[in-house]
C-alpha cells in the first residue's frame, strides 16, 4: 500500500522544516512506481512527478500530520485536481441531442449505451438507439435486447446499408417523431485502422453529434494516449467514459488520456448490469490510482 | 566502427521506456534493463539485439499445442474478464480444429450476457460446426454439461466451451466458475482437459491479476492472447510467465474465423520491439 510505504521513507522525519530534497526523492521514487503499475503513461508520470517535486519541495511539514501523510494528500490532491478540471456534462441543448459512441472491441460501448438509455429515459427523455455496429455476430440483436430491457426504440441497419446511410436515416427518424436524444452503438475498432476510423468520420458528418464519446475499459494500458490522441485528432472527442471500474484495475488509463487529450470523464461503468452507470468522482479514482 | 555503433546505440533509458510503453511490468522492465550490458558482456551485438534474446529465452516454450495431443472427447474450457474475446476466440479455435481434421462442438455456457448464445450460434453457422446452448438465465454448469455429454453422445472429437465474462473480483461469479468446473468433472472426471484463459492484449497489469486470480480458482493450462492486431503489445505476458508458467498457446490477430495464429516467442518479442 503507498501510503504504507511513504510512511517508512519518512519515518525519520520529525514534524519541523521543510521536506528534504532526499525525503521527496526517495517518496517520488515509490509514487512512480505505484503510477506506472497503476497503468499510467509513462510520459504522464515523468511529466506528473516532475510537477509534484515542484509542488512538495516548497511546503513547510506540518507539525499535525506525518511527513508521509502530508505527501500522500500533496500527490492526491495533484491528482485529483488533473482527473477533476475538465469536468463537463453532456451537451444536452440540442434537439434532437446526439450523442455518438465509440471505442475499441470489447470496451463496454453496446452495454453503456443500455445505460445511458435507461438514465435518459428516466430523466423523462425520448431516446432513439441506432444499431451501428454491423460487423460483429449479434452485435444488433445485443443492442435489441437492452433495448426492450430499457422501453426504448432502436433503429436496425438494413441489409447492405452502409453506417453512414444507417445514421442519416436515424436522425431524419428522430426528427420526424419526436425523438430528443438519440444514441448511436459503433462497431469496435482500432484507432489504427484506417477505414474503420474513416467510417467514424463519416458517421460524424451525417449525423452531427454534439456528443462524441469514447468509451475506455479502466483497465487499459499505455496504449491509452495513442488510441485516445488519434480518435481525438480524427473525430473530436467531447467526452469520456471509463467502464468496468467494478473490477481492481486501478484506472490510471484515465489519468493518461486526462493529462494528454483533456476530454472530462462524464461517467463511469460499475457492472453489468443497465443502472450499473455512475457519476465520476475525481478524487475516488486519484487514491483508487495511487493504490 | 565502433565508433558509429555507439551513435545509433539505444540508451538503456530508452530501452526501458519501450518496455514500459509496451506493457512490461515496471520493475520487471527495470531488472531487465539493469541486467542488460552485464548480458552483453562485450559482446559486439546491440543492446536491442540482446535485449531480445532475453525477453525471448523468458518465453520461450518447449512444444506446441496441437488438437492431436487431446484425448477423445477432449474438453477445452475457455474463461476470462468482460470483452477480452472469449467468445470470438471459441469460434477460431472451432474453425482450426476442423482444418486439422478434429470433429468439433461448440458449448454456449454464457447464460448471462444480452445476445451471449446467439453470438456463438452465428459463429457456429460461419464456422460450419454445432453448438449446444442452452435458455437466456438457464444455468451455465447445466449448459456446459449437456455440451459435454452431447459430444460423447454424437461422436465428436472434441468440445470448445464458451464461459461468460466475469471479474476476478467477485467471488460469487468466480464461484459459478467452480461450479462449471464441477459439472464437467461429473461426466467426464478428467474434464475440462484444457482451461485456456482469454487476455487482451490492450489491458495493463490488471493482465497479471487475471491471471493469477483466475488461476487460483480453477487452475489454467494455456492462455490466449487478443487483439495483438492493433497498438498494444502485450508486455503484461512476461510477468504472467514469470509467475504462473502457463503455456501461451496461440495469439489474436482480428476478427475473422482465420484470425488466430500458434504464440510464437521470437514473432512476440519482434512484434514488441520492433
Ligand atoms: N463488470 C462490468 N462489465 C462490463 C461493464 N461494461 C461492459 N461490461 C461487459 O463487458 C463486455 C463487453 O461489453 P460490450 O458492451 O459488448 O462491449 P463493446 O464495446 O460494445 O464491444 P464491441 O462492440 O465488440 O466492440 C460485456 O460482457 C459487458 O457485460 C462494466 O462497467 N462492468
Ligand atoms: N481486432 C481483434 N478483435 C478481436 C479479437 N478477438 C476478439 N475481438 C473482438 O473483441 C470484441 C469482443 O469479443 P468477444 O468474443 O465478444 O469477447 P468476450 O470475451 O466473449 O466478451 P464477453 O462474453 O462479453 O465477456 C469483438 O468485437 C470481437 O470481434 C482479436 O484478436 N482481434
Ligand atoms: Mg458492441
Ligand atoms: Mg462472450
Amino acid at each position: 500500500h503507498l501510503s504504507n510505504s511513504l510512511q517508512k521513507t519518512f519515518k525519520n522525519l520529525r514534524g519541523y522544516g521543510k521536506l528534504s530534497e532526499k525525503n521527496v526523492t526517495d517518496a517520488l521514487r515509490e509514487i512512480r512506481l505505484a503510477l506506472l503499475e497503476a497503468d499510467v503513461h509513462f510520459q504522464v508520470v515523468k511529466d506528473f512527478i516532475r510537477q509534484v517535486k515542484e509542488k512538495a519541495l516548497g511546503q513547510e511539514v506540518l507539525a499535525s500530520v506525518s511527513p508521509g501523510q502530508q505527501f500522500t494528500k500533496c500527490v492526491q490532491d495533484e491528482l485529483t485536481e488533473l482527473l477533476g478540471r475538465d469536468h463537463k456534462a453532456f451537451d444536452l441543448s440540442a434537439n434532437p441531442t446526439m450523442i455518438m459512441m465509440l471505442g475499441l472491441h470489447g470496451a463496454g460501448k453496446t452495454t453503456t449505451t443500455g445505460k445511458l438509455a435507461a438514465k435518459f429515459s428516466r430523466a423523462g427523455r425520448k431516446v432513439l438507439l441506432v444499431a451501428c455496429d454491423i460487423r460483429r455476430p449479434a452485435a444488433v440483436e445485443q443492442l435489441n435486447v437492452l433495448a426492450g430491457q430499457v422501453g426504448v426504440d432502436v433503429v436496425n441497419p438494413n441489409p447492405g446499408e452502409s453506417v453512414p446511410e444507417l445514421g442519416m436515416r436515424a436522425r431524419d427518424r428522430a426528427m420526424t417523431q419526436g425523438y430528443n436524444l438519440v444514441i448511436f452503438d459503433t462497431g469496435g475498432r482500432f484507432q489504427v485502422d484506417d477505414e474503420l476510423v474513416r467510417e467514424l468520420e463519416e458517421l460524424r458528418d451525417m449525423v452531427n453529434p454534439q456528443n462524441t464519446v469514447l468509451v475506455v475499459d479502466a483497465a487499459m494500458g499505455q496504449e491509452s494516449v495513442n488510441v485516445a490522441q488519434t480518435f481525438h485528432e480524427r473525430v473530436n472527442l467531447t467526452g469520456l467514459i471509463l467502464t468496468k471500474l467494478d473490477g481492481d484495475a486501478r484506472g490510471g488509463a484515465a489519468l493518461s488520456i486526462q493529462s494528454v487529450v483533456g476530454v472530462p470523464i462524464h461517467l463511469v461503468g460499475v457492472g453489468e448490469k443497465t443502472e450499473d452507470l455512475e457519476d465520476f468522482h475525481p478524487d475516488r479514482l486519484a487514491s483508487r490510482i495511487l493504490g | 566502427f565502433s565508433r558509429d555503433k555507439d551513435l545509433d546505440e539505444a540508451t538503456l533509458e530508452e530501452l526501458e521506456e519501450e518496455l514500459l510503453a509496451a506493457d512490461v511490468a515496471p520493475r520487471l522492465a527495470a531488472e531487465v534493463i539493469a541486467a542488460l550490458d552485464k548480458a552483453r558482456r562485450g559482446g559486439n551485438r546491440s543492446r536491442r539485439d540482446v535485449l531480445k534474446q532475453v525477453l525471448i529465452d523468458q518465453l520461450a516454450q518447449t512444444t506446441p499445442f496441437t488438437f492431436s495431443q487431446l484425448p477423445p472427447n477432449a474438453c477445452l474450457l475457455i474463461v476470462g474478464v468482460n470483452g477480452s474475446g472469449k467468445t470470438t476466440t471459441t469460434a477460431k479455435l472451432a474453425h482450426l480444429a476442423l482444418e486439422e481434421g478434429i470433429d468439433p462442438l461448440m458449448g454456449a455456457a454464457d447464460t448471462f450476457r444480452a445476445a451471449g448464445s446467439d453470438q456463438l450460434r452465428i459463429w457456429a453457422e460461419m464456422v460450419g460446426c454445432e453448438v449446444v446452448a442452452g435458455k437466456q438465465g438457464s444455468d451455465a454448469a447445466a449448459v456446459a454439461y449437456d455440451a459435454l455429454d452431447a459430444c460423447i453422445a454424437r461422436n465428436r472429437d472434441l468440445v470448445v466451451i464458451d464461459t461468460a465474462g466475469r471479474m476476478h473480483n467477485k467471488a460469487p461469479l468466480m464461484d459459478e466458475l467452480k461450479k462449471i468446473v464441477r459439472s464437467l468433472n461429473k461426466r467426464v472426471p478428467e474434464a475440462p482437459q484444457e482451461t485456456w484463459i482469454v487476455l487482451d492484449a490492450t489491458i495493463g497489469q490488471n493482465a497479471l491479476m487475471q491471471a493469477r486470480f483466475f488461476n487460483e480458482t480453477i487452475p489454467l493450462t494455456g492462455i490466449v492472447i487478443t487483439k495483438l492486431d492493433g497498438s498494444s503489445k502485450a508486455g503484461c505476458l512476461f510477468s504472467i510467465k514469470k509467475e504462473l508458467d502457463v503455456p501461451i498457446v496461440f495469439t489474436g490477430l482480428g476478427e475473422r474465423k482465420e484470425d488466430l495464429v500458434p504464440f510464437e516467442a521470437e514473432a512476440f518479442v519482434d512484434g514488441l520491439l520492433g
